[in-house]
């Protein structure tokens, strides 16, 4: 495992770490998008079906528990938590599940490499992860006063894609075999969407003023 | 193309 790969694990881990505490420590969701969460949710469930049958190391099946536990810990809270609930914006997060799991869906079934049922939802999940974070993007434009814990959620999220670029860059050139078109070029499309935000995000952190995106 | 490569990552 190269640097930029933990880098971004690192990253993503953060990223959902900081979410949890906002959310218990604040004991609010504010800006948070549900449907975002359960979206990766969902990636982490078809993704991760291999946790048992697909030993690799005890670094990433820890890992994928982690973020197997943290994430239903996120969708429970938004959900079901007493005071958290009444916090969601569910009025602003209106953005369809069926647009971005019915496309997945369908090039999942169009271009998985083997037909089994793991495969196809491991290819459903790659193309699923590239466009969950739109729910939240839409959100944030609505929301006005972003935190800055939101914002850093998101730019941590973001971060963990671009190091995940670098890793492949890094084991395409270190590694013979590794060739692997869908997923960066799903990676690819992913941290492109975030483009937007990051400039939003820096430009409010050189001019000190909070973070707010144009509608 | 390598079907399981990618299986390492998370």
């Amino acid at each position: 495992m190269n640097v930029f790969r933990l880098a971004g694990d690192m990253m993503h881990l953060l990223s959902i770490v900081v979410l949890l505490l906002k959310i218990t420590g604040i004991k609010s969701c504010r800006g948070i998008s549900l449907k975002t969460q359960e979206l990766y949710l969902l990636v982490f469930i078809t993704r991760y079906l291999d946790i048992f049958t697909n030993f690799v190391s005890l670094y990433n099946t820890v890992m994928k528990l982690v973020f197997l536990g943290t994430s239903s810990a996120i969708v429970y809270y938004m959900r079901y938590d007493r005071i958290i609930k009444l916090t969601y914006d569910k009025e602003q997060d209106t953005f369809k599940y069926l647009l971005l799991v019915a496309p997945s869906a369908v090039l999942a079934l169009a271009t998985s490499h083997v037909y089994t049922v793991l495969e196809v939802l491991w290819t459903f999940s790659i193309y699923l992860e590239a466009v969950a974070i739109m729910p939240q993007l839409v959100l944030l434009q609505r929301t006005q006063n972003i935190d800055n814990l939101t914002g850093n959620y998101v730019f941590l999220l973001g971060s963990y894609r671009g190091l995940y670029i670098l890793n492949w860059i890094y084991r395409f050139f270190t590694e013979k075999h590794y060739r692997q078109w869908l997923v960066w070029t799903c990676g690819v499309v992913q941290t492109i969407i975030y483009c937007d935000f990051f400039y939003y995000y820096f430009l409010s952190w050189q001019n000190n003023e909070k973070l707010a995106l144009p509608a | 193309g390598s079907e399981t490569a990618s299986k390492d990552e998370l």
